[in-house]
């Protein structure tokens, strides 16, 4: 059962891409097939996995703008059992041309649903803010996943989403939608107020099992165009993304 | 001479939040009468501050939406040489109105500069992505700070901000807008890539002197509703913030 999970916070930084990148890469090291989808206009995962954002020919825009586009034309497959939808800088203006000519915002849904049978698990990877491009990646999902910070900010940002969940399911036609949870991100055991803010906030929503440690091999890693999992394979940020896999994993189980 | 600095990058999560408040608090410590004005919808500055974005009746809103608005009745004056005009959750309509119904962008250029002459340095804090309020900023300053992490995303949000000064100073009516430099910020010497990166800044944009280290003390001051300063003075993290008062305050003499 293809399982479509969107990895979304309206707060910039806090590890959406680099987990969708590293979680993808971790499950098609586990022997699943793998989908990852770039709806960010800075086109970040796009340009992690070794593609200019500026020179991409087929992207998610074509996805969100077109009616009646398959996947194919678009998929890159830079790794063994991972693919990818690339981005483009293109999405700045679908994110414009969405909302003022109003278009359906269930596209990529459609594009994905076609294409279910051919991957295992597919991700996500959605711009900071709460714009348009954020909403249609909520519409093609089945569930949530709001990496967060363990800082004074995060519970807003996950109010902000299970707000946005909520609207999506009642209101803009995703009943399906789900809130898998929150995964805790740059998570240092030296802050004080680190461990306090996450037991706060599994007191209040789902979190995930697995925290995502701060681990500078994590920032390194993209200088040498790699995943932590190639660059670092025996670091914290490494062995938190396996786990991170097996657990998401689980869930199809 | 009033200097209006704009801290802004498109990427999320760089700390220009933390760094308009910590600066603000420390030019403030030493002797200067500062303002600062949060032009971000998540409020976050505003929140740091102590009020709640959910319930300001006089915010940035208004100096941007209303003509002939003066500064007086939307100001905080939370600390001793410290002013604050704060944002609320209403910016988000802001954000669209001003673009659907053509508003002149200059509004808040208009009010800062009718009472310039109450404060040395004014500090605009500014949302990620590149949107209409982060150009009603870039319209209102002299000076643009660009706070960056020394990752591989650093000369991408630079670039962004670089083609940003230069249109504003072409095109859309700010001749004077000139670029300080980046802001080194969350500088982790642990990782291997940093200093390289901050070297390839240096070679390629002015770049300030003062970096900001990565120091769990900052994450964790806005918990107890402080700046670094005041809740950890002998941190690397406040230390840092002085100096770049210094630096910045240089910059006036
Ligand atoms: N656990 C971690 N430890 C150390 N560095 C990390 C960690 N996770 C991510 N980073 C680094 O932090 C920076 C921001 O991460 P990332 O780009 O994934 O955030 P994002 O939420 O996708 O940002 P945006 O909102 O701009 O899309 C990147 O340079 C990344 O390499
Ligand atoms: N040098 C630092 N060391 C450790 N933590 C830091 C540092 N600077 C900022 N932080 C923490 O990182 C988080 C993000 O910082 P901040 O909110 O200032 O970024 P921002 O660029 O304003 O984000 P946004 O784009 O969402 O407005 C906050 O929790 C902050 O306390
Ligand atoms: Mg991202
Ligand atoms: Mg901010």
């Amino acid at each position: 059962m293809t399982r479509i999970l969107v990895l979304a916070n309206q707060k910039g930084g806090v590890g959406k891409t680099t987990t969708v990148f590293n979680l993808g890469v971790a499950l098609a090291g586990q022997g699943r097939r793998v989908l990852l989808v770039d709806i960010d206009p800075q086109a970040s995962l796009t340009a992690l996995m070794g593609f200019d954002p500026y020179k991409i020919e087929r992207s998610s825009y074509s996805l969100l703008m077109f009616d009646g586009m398959g996947l194919a034309r678009a998929l890159k497959t830079p790794r063994a059992n991972l693919a990818l939808v690339p981005g483009s800088i293109d999405l700045a203006t679908a994110a414009v041309k969405l909302v003022q000519e109003r278009h359906p915002l269930t596209r990529l849904r459609d594009a994905l649903r076609q294409s279910r049978m051919l991957f295992d698990t597919v991700l996500l990877d959605t711009p900071p803010g709460l714009n348009v491009l954020t909403v249609a990646g909520f519409l093609a999902a089945d569930s949530v996943v709001i990496p967060a910070q363990c800082d004074h900010l995060a519970m807003l940002g996950v109010r902000a989403i299970q707000d946005m969940v909520a609207r999506v399911c009642d209101g803009l036609g995703n009943a399906d939608l789900s809130l898998c949870g929150v995964l805790a991100t740059f998570f240092d055991p030296q802050a004080i107020y680190a461990q306090k803010t996450l037991d706060e906030l599994r007191a209040l929503v789902p979190v995930l099992e697995t925290v995502i440690p701060y681990d500078v091999h994590i920032a390194d890693a993209p200088h040498q165009g790699k995943p932590v999992l190639d660059y670092a394979p025996d670091s914290p940020g490494a062995a938190a993304y396996r786990k991170l896999a097996e657990e998401v994993g689980g869930w199809d189980a």
